[in-house]
């Protein structure tokens, strides 16, 4: 699930790496 | 000691909320009821629209090739990038929820995935009336007649999501109430692939009690508010659904693009 949710995953674990708009 | 750790685990979700979003129910209220220094530039026609998005919204429109789209598409990529603001907001949120960053990591993801966009519709009830919406951080008004006006399918929209806030701003939940209510959104213990959901359950047990005792003290007139709640929790659900299909109908037949994170949260949704 992980895998198929990069973003989501990252934002989860690293909230200083912000979403390109 | 319980009713002291209720009143605690109410108080850092309260916090949480008001730390974690941008805008919440009393800045929109005070923007709303014109009580703002600046009121809002409104957004009404093709010509507002284009003065908005010079000014208020000129990062999601300029230097993407978004410019010369149609305005439906450029209107729908600003959707867009208030939602994965919102996602990532809700992100931040969740883990400041007691319990949830331990929580199993895919659990964790599951419970964003399905809980964002039903989180990111009972908020957005919040920035609404019955004549428009706040937009670009409450800077911007957009009427619900203008979006209504859209050519189909992106006109059926907002629509939905305005009938919805009517009748859930009936309530009347404060910033107190709507940061538990939140909260009880995304602790659900019965979305699909969720490998702990004994674990999850108890979260969701705690917060929805609290969420009654608080709504008890909160609004001792309403006997029945914490029942027409629960029937929010389903009625978010199913104007989710709705939302995700047309979602799904728009990516298939017009020449727009989603964004990666919304695309990976719809994807296999419902």
């Amino acid at each position: 699930l992980k895998e198929k949710h990069k973003i989501l995953h990252r934002l989860l674990q690293n909230s200083s790496s912000p979403v390109d708009l | 000691a319980q009713l002291a750790d209720q009143k605690t685990l109410a108080k850092q979700i309260y916090e949480a909320y008001l730390k974690n979003f941008n805008m919440n129910k009393s800045k929109a209220r005070v923007i709303l009821t014109g009580k703002a220094s600046t009121p809002p530039f409104v957004i009404h026609d093709m010509d507002t629209l284009r003065l908005a998005e010079k000014t208020l919204v000129a990062k999601m429109v300029g230097n993407n090739g978004i410019q010369n789209k149609e305005v439906e598409v450029r209107i729908f990529h600003c959707c867009q990038c208030t939602s994965v603001e919102t996602v990532t907001e809700l992100t931040e949120f969740a883990k400041s929820v007691p319990g949830f960053v331990g929580l199993d990591l895919n659990d964790q993801v599951t419970l964003l995935k399905y809980g964002v966009y039903e989180a990111m519709f009972a908020m957005l009830a919040s920035s609404m009336n019955k004549d428009g919406l706040l937009v670009a951080y409450g800077n911007g008004f957009i009427t619900r007649e203008f979006l209504k006006s859209l050519r189909k399918p992106f006109s059926d929209m907002m629509e939905p999501k305005f009938e919805f806030a009517m009748k859930f701003n009936a309530l009347e939940l404060d910033d107190s109430d709507l940061a538990l209510f939140v909260a009880a959104i995304i602790c659900c213990g019965d979305r699909p692939g969720l490998v702990n959901v004994g674990h999850i359950e108890k979260m969701q047990e705690r917060i929805v009690q609290v969420l009654r005792l608080h709504l008890q003290s909160n609004h001792p007139d309403d006997a029945f508010l914490f029942p027409k709640l629960l029937q929010k929790l389903a009625d978010l659900r199913q104007l989710v659904t709705e939302h995700a299909q047309l979602v799904q109908e728009i990516k298939k037949t017009e020449d727009t693009s989603l964004h990666p994170l919304l695309q990976e949260i719809y994807r296999d949704m419902y």
